[in-house]
């Protein structure tokens, strides 16, 4: 599981 | 492709256009959610509904056509027929391209017709590209074509659907395509950007990005070009160069001339 933060709504997801 | 954003369900693909889409614009990777309001951009995109649509069109004058499943040729005429020519200053297509039959120049020839001088046209095409298999997918498209992109089937990109591919040799013809439109050298997209979950290597989709020049001061059967696009682009870039210089919390108070 990579977190990252999504660049559409903003918040943090998991998961690529 | 999958949505894998588990807040918006945003796609690889999607937020891959969203790096794209900044880059182009803003000189950085930014989150849509911090792109400014009430930018004075004028864009238009060929994509499924989604957050990133909305997210868009709270930000500036974005408006959005979905592409149509059953895509054939005549479908940027259609879905666009209303966009003024040379309008805008960005353009998303979303796996649309590929689905017109041969020639495709038509496609890109329409789609940069829209652009204004240093417009950009963002576009995904699927990342997959084989031969299609006997009785696959796009056999009902299958045609026999003597022009540029030489004779023989189209091949398919082996998705569920109809979709239709371009053939061996993609990037190639795509810098071809482009280039006779007289845009920019395109770059197309691979780096990663581990932060948005952007992997290097991705199998959904190759997301491009070319930019239509602005219009030479000396030529003048050219339309000016936009100088604030291109005051944009320059203090954008003095930006990022500052504030990859500044220490820590300082605070840049002006970039003016």
């Amino acid at each position: 599981r990579h977190e990252f933060r999504c660049n559409v709504c903003g918040e943090a997801s998991g998961s690529a | 492709d999958q949505p894998s954003c588990g807040q918006c369900g945003a796609s690889l693909r999607v937020r891959s256009l969203v790096h794209a889409l900044s880059l182009a614009l803003f000189g950085r990777s930014m989150a849509i959610v911090d792109f400014p309001v009430g930018w004075p951009m004028k864009g238009h995109g060929l994509s499924e509904p989604g957050p990133h649509v909305d997210g868009l069109a709270a930000r500036m004058d974005f408006s959005n056509s979905p592409p149509l499943p059953e895509s054939v040729p005549g479908l940027l005429n259609r879905e666009l027929e209303q966009a003024k020519p040379g309008s805008l200053d960005f353009l998303i297509v979303d796996d649309v391209l590929e689905q017109f039959a041969p020639p495709r120049q038509s496609a890109f020839n329409q789609a940069v017709g829209l652009l204004r001088p240093g417009a950009v046209l963002i576009f995904a095409l699927p990342a997959e590209m084989r031969e299609p298999e006997p009785g696959e997918g796009a056999d009902r498209f299958r045609q026999k074509t003597e022009n540029e992109e030489g004779p023989g089937d189209l091949p398919c990109n082996g998705a569920p659907g109809a979709s239709l591919t371009m053939p061996e040799g993609v990037e190639a013809q795509i810098r071809r395509h482009l280039a006779a439109a007289g845009m920019q050298p395109p770059r197309l997209h691979k780096e990663a950007v581990p932060e948005f979950g952007i992997p290097s290597h991705h199998g959904s989709a190759q997301v491009w990005a070319a930019r239509r020049p602005l219009a030479s001061p000396q030529d003048p059967a050219e339309e000016g070009g936009d100088v604030f696009f291109d005051q944009h682009s320059r203090y954008a870039s003095l930006g990022r160069i500052l504030c990859e210089l500044a220490e820590a919390e300082a605070t840049v108070l002006d970039v003016g001339s």
